[in-house]
């Protein structure tokens, strides 16, 4: 209906706006509807202003910056509707070591209601996992997995 | 709710019958270049019958069921089963597919249509999978997708 | 043929001139997220003046030229300089823009067209950037590129 | 001219199956005229088979596996007709240890003749780097450029 999802847009857009903050560390960010005079079929938009740096268009954004953004908006969805679990392909990639903290600190915050898959390069978040499997193709398009064990 | 086990057998490079358990919190899965980690995701939005199997690399059954190697032969079916429990209740999904294209899905051991299990995960609280799995490459171009891509999302979650 | 120097100064996040030397061999710039790494690579394809400049992030004047924070005014141009050094020759390439969108490249000193500039690479090895660049995220979709786009690079190096 | 663009697609194909076979340790790769009935106006097509593994749509090439494919594919290019500098930015984002060690070494063969700027977040490509440069924001939207040394 209608009002139902006007009103889930308000809230995701709160919530968008407190993990965007709660990511960057400052900022202002936000979702709405591209026609807000045609509710019921206008797509959405965003926009994102890193703390300190000037509202412009989402493309000026650096290749880290645009990734937690929507990480940022991902999260604000599940904090509005959570969801059992989660499954994430490489979103790390992009991200320095200091974004990649924050949003693995996100990812702790609500692991007790959302159980989390993520497929990673990247060590910071092999530590912060509490299980962990590792694949291996000892012969060609066969996969071998293996249970590890955290040092 | 929670995923207990993902059993893959013939499905991509898993020509050997894979089970893997999970449990509550966080669970990393790391290894090199090739070795099928996203193959593991495809297996999930394969057993999970949404709107991404669409995206599915080769979700076409020759694609998706293990098609050997220089020295081994392909096989002929893929078979993949997720173990759920939600309050101390057990449920299984199941989806398999011959190199015919024939195909069933089976939901605690039942024969049912891809619709049946689409409707079975939106009661429990699973959308048709627009925003629980984000697949590799796919964050990167998200905030370029057009207006209407983001507006599904919200609509999936609202 | 090597690059020597790259001066910045007003392009981009460069609000103070910056002039970064380079030498033979391999250097790499690492930096945390936003920094400005990429911005470096913006100020060559910008100096260059190929074909890339269509997929410049914000190619117009108002985003090109440091557009300030929300406690710095704005500067009104951009200038980035480009030093080059060619059996033992010095070549100098400018690109200058201002507000008002008007701009001027100049080789060695000499005001000129970017017709001019291109001419002037093509001569030295330097083809249209289609293929001595790769921008950000660009090699994650290279393989699914058009076949057309794929020839465009070919023909560039044949 | 057609024949020379023939030349030089039998030149690059040539190099491309040599730099994929090292950087994959075997396999097979080519890139050939979609439609050889008209070379004049055909667009290229790229097949690759990584050791051991079958001959299939690209698109069922992992991620690291298309990354590592297009490296090839540029550097095919640059043995035929080598460029005096190269920029490449955060190309090595998706290559395991392994396959990032191998990109490596075949960069670090042709720096004599190419000059390469790579941006970066990954150790290893640091350590080979003959300069090092790091760019901080220490206020918004202003970057700081720092010379770095190699320890
Ligand atoms: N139908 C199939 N039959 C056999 N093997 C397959 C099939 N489909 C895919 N594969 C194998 O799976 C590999 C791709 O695996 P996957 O994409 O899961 O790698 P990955 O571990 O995610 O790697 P990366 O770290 O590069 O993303 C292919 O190279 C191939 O070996
Ligand atoms: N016209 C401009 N005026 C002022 N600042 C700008 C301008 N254009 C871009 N910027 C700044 O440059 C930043 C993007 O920098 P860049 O893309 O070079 O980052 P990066 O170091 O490559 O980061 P990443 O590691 O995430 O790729 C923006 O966040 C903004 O701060
Ligand atoms: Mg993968
Ligand atoms: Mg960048």
């Amino acid at each position: 209906s209608k009002d139902q999802f006007l009103k889930a847009l308000d809230e995701v857009n709160k919530h968008f706006q407190e993990v965007f903050s709660l990511l960057f560390q400052g900022g202002k960010a936000d979702v709405k509807l591209t026609d807000p005079q045609n509710p019921l079929e206008s797509g959405l938009e965003i926009t994102a202003q890193p703390p300190g740096k000037k509202v412009q268009n989402l493309s000026l954004l650096s290749g880290g910056e645009k990734c937690l953004t929507s990480l940022a908006f991902f999260f604000a969805l599940f904090r509005y509707r959570p969801i059992p679990f989660c499954i994430l392909d490489e979103v790390d990639a992009a991200l320095d070591e200091t974004n990649l903290t924050r949003f693995l600190n996100l990812m702790k915050q609500i692991k007790n209601q959302t159980q989390f898959i993520i497929i990673t390069h990247n060590f910071k978040t092999m530590e912060v996992s509490d299980y962990l499997y590792g694949t291996t193709m000892p012969e060609p398009n066969i996969t071998q997995l293996y249970s590890m064990k955290l040092s | 709710m929670i995923i207990k086990k993902l059993d893959i057998h013939g499905f991509k490079s898993f020509s050997e019958k894979t089970r893997i358990l999970f449990h509550p919190g966080i669970t990393a899965i790391v290894g090199p270049n090739g070795t099928g980690k996203s193959n593991i995701v495809d297996a999930f939005i394969w057993i999970l019958g949404g709107k991404k199997i669409k995206s599915l690399r080769g979700e076409r059954s020759e694609n998706v069921i293990f098609n050997g190697n220089t020295h081994r032969t392909p096989l002929s079916m893929a078979d993949v089963a997720l173990y759920l429990e939600d309050n101390d209740e057990e449920f299984t999904l199941n989806h398999r597919v011959y190199r015919s294209g024939e195909g069933e899905y089976r939901l605690n051991g039942k024969a049912v249509r891809l619709k049946d299990i689409q409707e079975f995960l939106w009661k429990k609280g699973v959308g048709e999978k627009e925003y629980f799995v984000i697949e590799q490459g796919s964050i990167e171009g998200f905030l370029s997708s057009k207006p209407v891509e983001k507006r599904a999302l919200l609509e999936d979650a609202a």
